[in-house]
C-alpha cells in the first residue's frame, strides 16, 4: 500500500507538471531533434536573425511599449545617451526583457505547480513565499535543460533555436549570463530523465527545508521525505539500469545552488550597469535579499 | 509580507503577473 501511495502521488505531480508547464521536455527533443511534423523552429544565430525572430519572440506578459511594437526602442530605455545606445545595444536589452517577461510567466507556472503538491497550500503563508522565493530560479534552471543541447536552446515556447555561439558574443555581462547554464544542461542532460522524473525533482526542490528565514521547518521536511521516497521509487521503475541515479540527482542541487548565486549577482550587476534598465516588480522581489 | 506583494497574491489567487 505505500508504493501504491508513492506511485498515486508521483502520477498527480506528473498530471500538474504537464498542465502548468506548456512545453515539456518530451515535446522540446523532439522539436531539437526534429521529429515534429511542424515547421522547425527559426534559428537566431546573429543579430540581424534575432531582429527578425523579434517578431515571433513570444512576449505576452511584460505591458511594455516594445512587446506592441518590436520596431521602437523601449520607452524605458529612450532615457539612455543616444550616443551609447547603439542599435544592437538596444536590440540587446530588449532580448533581455523579453527573457524578463517569460521569467515572470514562469514563476506563475511554478507557483501554480507548487501549489498541486499536496500539503503545501496548508504550509504558512510565509513559509509559502520562502520556499518559492528561493526556488523559483532553481526551477527555471532546472526546466532550461531540457530546451538545450550543446549547440544552443529553445526559447518562446519551441519557435525560436537560439545559438550558445551567439548567446556568448552578446556584450557583457549578457554573453557571460547563459554559458553556466549549458555547462550545466549538458550534464544534467546525460541523466536522462523523463517529464515524470522532473515533476518529482521539481518538487523536491521547493520543499527544501534549509531555506534562510523558514518559521516552520518540519513539516516542509516531512513534505519532502515523502515525495523523496516516490522520486526514488520513480527512478528505479524509469532507469532501472542506471546506478546510483538518485544520488547523482541529488548532488545536482548543490550546482544548483552556485548557479542561481552566480545568476543573481549578475542581474545585480546589470541593474548598476544599464542605467535605466527595467527590472520587473516580481522578479526584484524574488532577487533581493536573496543570496 | 510588503516585501513579497506580488509573491503573496501568486500564492493566495491565480492573478496574472500582469496585472499586478
Amino acid at each position: 500500500p505505500e508504493a501504491a501511495d508513492l506511485r498515486a502521488l508521483s502520477r498527480h505531480l506528473y498530471e500538474a507538471y504537464l498542465k502548468n508547464f506548456p512545453l515539456t521536455k518530451a515535446k522540446a527533443r523532439a522539436i531539437l531533434s526534429g521529429k515534429t511534423g511542424d515547421k522547425a523552429p527559426f534559428v537566431i544565430h546573429d543579430m540581424k536573425s534575432l531582429m527578425e525572430g523579434e517578431q515571433i519572440i513570444n512576449c505576452r506578459q511584460i505591458p511594455c511599449q516594445e512587446h506592441q511594437q518590436p520596431q521602437q526602442p523601449p520607452a524605458a530605455f529612450a532615457a539612455v545617451g543616444h550616443a551609447d545606445c547603439n542599435m544592437s545595444g538596444e536590440l540587446e536589452l530588449r532580448f533581455f526583457n523579453s527573457c524578463q517577461s517569460r521569467s515572470v510567466e514562469a514563476v506563475r507556472e511554478v507557483t501554480e505547480f507548487a501549489k498541486s503538491i499536496p500539503g503545501f497550500v496548508n504550509l504558512d503563508l510565509n513559509d509559502q513565499v520562502t520556499l518559492l522565493k528561493y526556488g523559483v530560479i532553481e526551477i527555471m534552471i532546472i526546466m532550461m535543460a531540457p530546451l538545450m543541447n550543446k549547440d544552443g536552446t529553445l526559447i518562446s515556447y519551441g519557435q525560436i533555436f537560439m545559438t550558445r555561439e551567439f548567446l556568448k558574443s552578446l556584450r557583457k555581462p549578457f554573453g557571460e549570463m547563459m554559458e553556466p547554464k549549458f555547462e550545466f544542461s549538458v550534464k544534467f542532460n546525460t541523466l536522462e530523465l523523463d517529464d515524470n522524473d522532473m515533476a518529482l525533482f521539481l518538487a523536491v526542490i521547493i520543499l527544501s527545508g534549509d531555506r534562510p528565514g523558514l518559521l516552520n521547518v518540519k513539516p516542509i521536511e516531512c513534505l519532502q521525505e515523502t515525495v523523496l521516497h516516490s522520486l526514488e521509487l520513480q527512478l528505479k521503475i524509469s532507469h532501472p539500469d542506471s546506478l546510483q541515479l538518485f544520488a547523482k540527482l541529488l548532488q545536482k542541487m548543490t550546482d544548483l545552488r552556485q548557479i542561481v548565486t552566480n545568476h543573481v549577482h549578475s542581474i545585480q550587476l546589470l541593474k548598476k550597469r544599464e542605467v535605466d534598465m527595467f527590472l520587473h516588480p516580481l522578479l526584484q522581489e524574488i532577487m533581493k535579499d536573496l543570496y | 509580507k510588503e516585501k513579497h506583494k506580488i509573491l503573496h497574491q501568486l500564492l493566495q489567487n491565480n492573478t496574472s503577473p500582469v496585472d499586478l
